[in-house]
């Protein structure tokens, strides 16, 4: 099994992500915690769209930018998500 | 065409007309609403610069953009968190629901022409939240107003204009005003400017151009990629992109330097693939244009190419053989521009007989060698190489080419006598203006 995120450390973060299109919202029916993997690889998604060092981890760069004020809209917009059949998660290519 | 349809379906207001309003104001907030509306007219301004947009203030219920300040969870699945954090959102024009509404966060301190770290700078935020509602997603770009960070204040509205990023952006949905507006061409585009009306020029009167959804069409070129269709004495003027660049026609003398003023009626126009001059005839006489100047010595009698005297119907040169086709009633006639000589056997019964009512009033060969044919207010098109008719035509010249969105006087199938202009005219106003309290934005 995945090493489930330290959500204590950084719900924040996570939280953050699932708002602005960088992390799928967490799975409702298997109430599946984000790996650390997903949350790693959004970070460095949301610091590359941000122009800052694309370190994964929230560091302070980050976290000045998550707590800054601004718009809504997520920055990632919703794509269609990946199908699900049999209960496990297909990606496409 | 197809995008067309496709783009305004999604991404992008159809309309060029735009109407808003502010439904809400903050309760307590520093600014004043009048202050709130004249940056929301500012902000828009911004947007109306870069594109053929326009945008009106309505006082009436229905706007097409609506702006709210609105307070934490207000039901439209993105609650405000208070002060800081999530300031403002706006929704896409494609977001059945929600297309137009602007929404800002009653809880910030919303502020104009105050210090930089003091409270949240209104005309900022606006001008981003309008650039969604126009389609604009977030950008990566610091330098963009559509940067997803609020950046502090982006200084004077009466002074700021659009980072070039942001002007391509919107620019790539709706086109540039200038290409769409009847001011001086921008200087990068391939034809000159139009030289100024000579004083004694008649005025142009707006009875006097033809209404470009109603008119039958004259003759028809691509020039420099650019399409241009003639009617009587004017053109309408389509970019590569295919957009309209003015709903106004020209007059074609005050832009193709050396036309006869008296001229009444353009037969056919074609820009000629070996040197690139554009050939226009009427009658039994034909110009030689390089660019958009007469070449010395012309006009010249038709009969130069070995056609009869009387002129032509239609024309075009065609990538494909390097060769132009000179179509009267029936016929049609190959020349091959190389050799300056008409092909062997010309003319011939023309291939279209079969397929299209002859005589046709103009023939179009397109940047990937497909052929249109153009006959009173239709058009076809022919495959690119064996012009064979391509089904789901004939289609409207007026609603596929020039814009014309409407209903189409009079409807294509039935023929009836010509409507009065003012029927034509469609009202470019937009709807009318309830008016509770007037106030001079500038």
């Amino acid at each position: 099994r995945s090493v489930p995120t330290p959500a204590d450390e950084s719900g924040e973060v996570v939280a953050w992500l699932m708002q602005y299109g960088y992390l799928p919202p967490a799975d409702p029916i298997t109430g599946q915690l984000q790996t650390w993997e997903a949350v790693t690889s959004a970070i460095r998604v949301m610091q590359r769209f941000a122009g800052i060092p694309e370190t994964g981890i929230p560091d302070d760069a980050t976290l000045g930018l998550i707590r800054m004020p601004r718009c809504s809209l997520p920055d990632v917009l919703p794509e269609k998500l990946p199908e699900r059949k049999n209960g496990r998660l297909w990606r496409k290519r | 065409r197809k995008s067309r349809g496709r783009r305004s379906a999604g991404l992008a207001w159809t309309k060029r007309n735009i109407s808003w309003k502010v439904k809400t104001y903050p309760q307590e907030a520093w600014l004043s609403r009048e202050t709130i509306r004249v940056l929301m007219h500012y902000a828009l301004k911004v947007w109306s610069e870069a594109t053929p947009l326009t945008f009106h203030e309505v006082g009436g219920p229905r706007a097409d953009i609506s702006v709210e300040f609105l307070h934490l969870d207000h039901q439209d699945g993105y609650p405000f968190d208070g002060p800081g954090g999530m300031v403002a959102h706006a929704f896409f024009p494609r977001d059945p629901q929600r297309a137009g509404h602007v929404h800002f966060d009653s809880d910030e301190d919303w502020t104009f022409r105050s210090p930089d770290d003091y409270g949240t700078d209104l005309f900022a935020v606006a001008v981003h939240e309008f650039g969604h509602s126009l389609g604009l997603a977030h950008s990566p770009s610091k330098r963009s107003i559509m940067r997803p960070y609020y950046q502090g204040p982006v200084g004077d509205p009466l002074q700021y204009q659009l980072q070039a990023d942001d002007c391509v952006d919107i620019q790539r949905l709706y086109g540039s005003r200038v290409l769409h507006s009847t001011e001086k061409p921008e200087s990068s585009s391939l034809l000159p400017d139009p030289p100024s009306l000579p004083h004694d020029f008649p005025a142009l009167r707006s009875e006097e151009f033809p209404d470009r959804c109603s008119s039958s069409i004259d003759a028809v070129a691509q020039i420099r990629g650019e399409t241009f269709f003639f009617k009587g004495q004017y053109f309408w003027r389509l970019t590569h992109g295919r957009h309209l660049t003015s709903l106004r026609p020209a007059l074609s003398a005050a832009f193709w330097r050396g036309l006869p003023r008296s001229l009444g009626k353009v037969d056919t126009v074609y820009e000629r693939h070996t040197d690139h001059r554009i050939l226009f005839f009427s009658g039994p006489l034909y110009w030689v244009f390089k660019d958009n100047g007469v070449e010395e010595g012309y006009p010249r009698p038709v009969t130069d190419f070995g056609l009869p005297q009387g002129g032509v119907d239609a024309a075009f040169s065609w990538p494909h053989d390097r060769k132009t086709y000179f179509f009267k009633g029936g016929l049609q006639w190959s020349y091959d521009e190389a050799t300056g000589r008409m092909d062997e056997g010309s003319p011939t019964h023309t291939a279209l007989g079969g397929q299209l009512p002859t005589p046709v009033d103009d023939m179009l060969s397109g940047s990937d060698g497909e052929v249109y044919v153009f006959k009173g207010r239709q058009y076809w098109k022919l495959e690119r190489h064996s012009l064979k008719l391509e089904i789901g035509y004939p289609r409207s010249i007026a609603r596929d080419w020039l814009d014309c969105t409407g209903e189409l006087y009079p409807p294509l199938s039935a023929p009836t006598s010509p409507p009065t202009r003012a029927k034509l005219q469609p009202d470019w106003r937009g709807p009318q203006l309830e008016v509770e309290r007037c106030v001079c934005p500038s």
